[in-house]
């Protein structure tokens, strides 16, 4: 059964943050305890939540010592979901991973010592391939992509899917990616459904059907420390992100 | 006088890529020999332009061997614009110059065996403060940071000014950033004005007057393998390039 996602994307912008924060929420709403890791030295995660940054230990020190992981852990303003903070140094953190001998497996060691207590785990990496994303890839059971419905954003899902076949081993990449979600997508535009048919011929199974509208409330949520099913729980985004859960649910019970 | 951009922030999807190749073309539509140099492994940079990536020398040659960074520039289907293309394996020369004495040196030097072949350098840097970024913040005369209107924006120009500091010390900040510019702006939206004041605190002469447009336009040319100016000469996004383009003409010759 999945219980790790890793929300991953070497593309910037396409909405790994929104969707790591705004999945978390949907998933406590449905009475899960759920641990957010924030991976990306930009802390957007942590800042969406209204957590604080400053001398608190987070991520970082998850990833320096594993041994201590049990720690880390803060409440959040949102019922149900835990927190390790993203940190500006994990920037030097990765870097002294890379030179590790051991330095992909950190964070699932980490992970495995606060299984018990969480019943779904999502990381927000950040846009990048290096050690913090391998981390995570390594430490998932599920990779969940998600990508925008534009040119640039489609380019590098081959560059995923080579990520993901390194660290999962080349066979394993269809199972290891548990979906890819469309994400900002706009009303009026075709490109979507253009989009959609070109992921279909290289990744028959793992287009969600659920996709998440161009929605500004969801832009302006983090300024309010606060999830959208909290801050707008009528709106597009709010309705989007229930629904991309429970077809997520299904697919974790499934696998 | 300023000649060499790094057009950089470590915020993902900011538009960095769409304002590298769209000013590329629009300073050599008035005449400028252009280099952009595609320093992302991503490689956005080299697809836009429709550049072929596969077994030819690019931007990962210059920063290993800049002795030899005469042969890279390959021209483009867009008049004076040269191209240095952006590699997969740049991914692998960034952990080796971060090991290297001289690792963030080496595109200064490898650019300085061109400069007298080119009138401006436009460097497209990957979404992140590794060593790519700093190699381009060290070669530029200016920076110019691209960043949407939104919240998630904002807080990484903290970041962006901490490390332009780094690299190019701490008095030195204001005159390093040439300007930041708004992309992706929503006509109806009044998220910019609250940005811009945002910014006006913090970066008092930093904002460009010249904003870019949210215009599908834009995304698409690179599906087509062409700059804006080409595929939509009349559409608000090359309007947006080409006055942001004599803005920065303006600042860089009063530098
Ligand atoms: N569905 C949406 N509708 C409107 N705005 C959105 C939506 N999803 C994300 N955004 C906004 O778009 C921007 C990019 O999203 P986000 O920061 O979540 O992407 P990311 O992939 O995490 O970026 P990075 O690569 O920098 O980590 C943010 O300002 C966010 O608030
Ligand atoms: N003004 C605009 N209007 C509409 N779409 C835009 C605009 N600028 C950029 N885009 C689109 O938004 C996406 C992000 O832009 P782009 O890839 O240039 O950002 P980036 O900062 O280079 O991203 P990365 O951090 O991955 O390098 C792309 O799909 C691009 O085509
Ligand atoms: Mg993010
Ligand atoms: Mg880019």
């Amino acid at each position: 059964e999945i219980r790790t996602l890793a929300v991953a994307n070497q593309k910037g912008g396409v909405g790994k943050t929104t969707t790591a924060v705004n999945l978390a929420a949907a998933f406590a709403l449905g009475g899960q305890r759920v641990l957010l890791v924030d991976a990306d030295p930009q802390g957007n995660a942590t800042t969406s939540l209204g957590a604080d940054k400053l001398d608190v230990p987070g991520t970082a020190d998850a990833l320096e010592s594993p041994e201590g992981a049990e720690t880390i852990a803060r409440a959040t303003g949102v019922a149900g979901v835990s927190l390790w903070i993203g940190q500006y140094r994990l920037r030097e953190v990765e870097g002294a991973l890379g030179r590790a001998r051991d330095g992909e497996e950190r964070l699932s060691r980490a992970l495995e010592r606060v299984r018990d207590r969480f019943d779904a785990v999502l990381i927000d990496c950040p846009p990048a391939l290096g050690a913090l994303t391998r981390n995570a890839l390594r430490a998932c059971d599920g990779v969940l992509v998600p990508i925008q419905a534009e040119f640039l954003s489609l380019e590098g899902l081959a560059q995923m899917h080579a990520a993901v076949a390194q660290v999962k081993g080349a066979g394993a990449v269809h199972q290891a990616i548990l979906g890819i979600v469309l994400t900002m997508v706009e009303r009026a535009s075709t490109a979507a459904a253009e989009v959609r048919a070109q992921i279909d011929e290289h990744f028959p199974t793992a287009l969600l059907g659920a996709q998440i509208p161009r929605d500004p409330l969801l832009a302006e949520a983090p300024s309010h420390g606060r999830a959208v099913l909290d801050y707008a729980p009528d709106s597009r985004g709010a309705y989007g992100y229930l629904t991309l859960a429970s077809e997520l649910l299904v697919r974790m019970q499934l696998s």
